[in-house]
């Protein structure tokens, strides 16, 4: 089980922050993605479980693990400040635990495995009848479901499997795709290596539901460049995938958008997108080709032009990482302008006009905002996305509605990810710990 | 709210210690399936 894996070497561990006035870690409710996000609404401060009783002999033969009762009294993200049953208000004792750990169960976990519970040393004495005492601080309070330990595993499961071939952005020039493998699967975030890569190419990291992979045949249905091999090519266009190749549904598919009549993205268009190999960055941004199925190749005007095309990116027309034309200035956000531009002086409508320019239509935008939960300073665990092997300890720093803006503790805000609420590539505190997943922790400078 | 109300079950659950074995009363989220 994966839950009973070997400590990580070097990972960062939260429990020295957790305590600190002020923490506050953003809810596993904020993460759509995240293991056991449907039934965390009942996880609830106050609930009792049973979990390895630490305050204990070390050894005992008839009872080689030990288990008591302990109350959750703080939750931040997986993580739960628990107190032992029968401390009354003594905290001394009080400890974090991950509650998706392996030792922690739902009250008459115990019972059914014939292990009795053991009270901790330092209170063993307080009371003659424990009995008593456990009927009374039991009944009537909450648990854990029965079955809370198989849910977990069912939800670490990933819809994919090693050895599959899918499409993926190559990491080396972003406007084209690449067929690549699945080496490797940690808390459904998968390590693809490309095909026909240089033999010290490490591959690529993302989540099961990056918008930066696609089914096997993606790109040739829907217009978009890819390097791939012939014999790779032949199969999409006849339809005869192979059977590692993933199919349409192992993926998300991006919603699809009704738009008012005569109302479309062509090519030339003017908007504002997140730069997206600096993602601290908003800039101004051309459609540069549309696609079928609703994608649009954009190209970020701050950089040099390139007339192969090579700097172009892939979006979908539902994507939360575009915007229109005056998005960054509404929300006071700084918008990186065309080359030549000085950013303090842009102002888009003399742009516009001047250059004899049009901008998308507002209503092409998806302006949904979700009810998120994030709000600025809660804590996090996030990929960072430029080097997405890495999961880092990070802060909401900014909240524009659905956008939010990831800074990496102790590093500059140059490194900061502006990243939708629904971006699979932020998770709970813990949820490294709970996947087996290395954390790093805040630059120490 | 009525919903959330629902997620909540009672039931009996079972509790070993040295002493011996009884059973109380408690909620556990209605997710046994």
């Amino acid at each position: 089980l994966k839950r009973n894996r070997a400590e990580i070497p070097n990972t960062y561990e939260w429990k020295n922050q957790l305590s600190e006035p002020g923490f506050i870690a953003a809810p596993v409710s904020c993460f759509k993605h995240a293991p056991i996000y449907e039934c965390w609404d009942n996880i609830t401060v106050g609930m009792k479980v049973e979990v390895e009783n630490t305050d204990c002999d070390n050894f005992s033969e008839s009872f080689p693990d030990s288990f008591w009762v302990a109350t959750v009294l703080k939750i931040a993200g997986y993580k739960a400040l628990l107190r032992y049953e029968g401390f009354g208000q003594n905290g001394s004792k009080d400890f974090w635990l991950n509650l998706c750990c392996n030792t922690v169960h739902p009250v008459g976990w115990c019972a059914t495995r014939g292990k009795p519970l053991i009270p901790p040393k330092t209170i063993q004495d307080k009371y003659k009848d424990w009995k008593e005492f456990l009927v009374k601080r039991l009944t009537g309070a909450r648990t854990l479901p029965s079955n809370f330990s198989t849910k977990i595993e069912d939800s670490l499961i990933s819809r994919f499997r090693c050895g599959m071939n899918l499409e993926v952005v190559d990491k080396n020039r972003i406007s084209r795709m690449k067929v690549a493998r699945i080496e490797k699967i940690v808390g459904k975030r998968l390590h693809v290596k490309y095909y026909q890569a240089e033999q010290d190419d490490n591959g690529f990291w993302c989540h099961e539901d990056s918008p930066l992979i696609h089914p096997c045949g993606w790109s040739e249905r829907v217009g978009h460049c890819i390097s791939a091999h012939r014999s790779y090519m032949e199969r999409c266009i006849s339809g005869n995938l192979h059977e590692d190749d993933a199919t349409e549904e192992y993926f998300i598919t991006p919603r699809t958008i009704h738009y008012p009549p005569d109302i479309e993205f062509r090519e030339g268009m003017k908007l504002e997108a997140v730069d997206p190999l600096n993602l601290s960055s908003i800039c101004v941004a051309t459609v540069m080709k549309v696609l079928k199925e609703g994608y649009i190749m954009i190209r970020i005007d701050s950089y040099d032009a390139d007339e192969s095309g090579a700097d172009w990116f892939c979006y979908h027309s539902s994507s939360p990482c575009i915007f229109p034309a005056g998005f960054c200035d509404t929300n006071s956000i700084p918008l990186t302008p065309p080359k030549g531009y000085d950013p303090s002086e842009f102002d888009w409508e003399t742009y516009l006009r001047e250059n004899n320019l049009e901008t998308v239509p507002l209503a092409l935008f998806n302006r949904e905002v979700p009810a998120h939960g994030f709000v600025v300073g809660m804590r996090l665990e996030a990929a960072d996305l430029m080097d997405p092997r890495l999961v880092c300890v990070g802060t909401v720093s900014r909240v524009v509605g659905r956008l939010l803006k990831v800074h990496f503790d102790g590093w500059e805000e140059e490194y900061d990810q502006w990243l939708d609420c629904e971006s699979p590539d932020v998770y709970p505190v813990g949820w490294c710990e709970l996947v087996g997943q290395k954390l790093e922790g805040p630059r120490v400078t | 709210s009525e919903t959330k109300s629902r997620k909540w079950e009672q039931k009996q659950v079972q509790i070993k210690t040295l002493e011996g074995e009884f059973s109380v009363t408690m909620w556990a989220s209605g997710t046994d399936d």
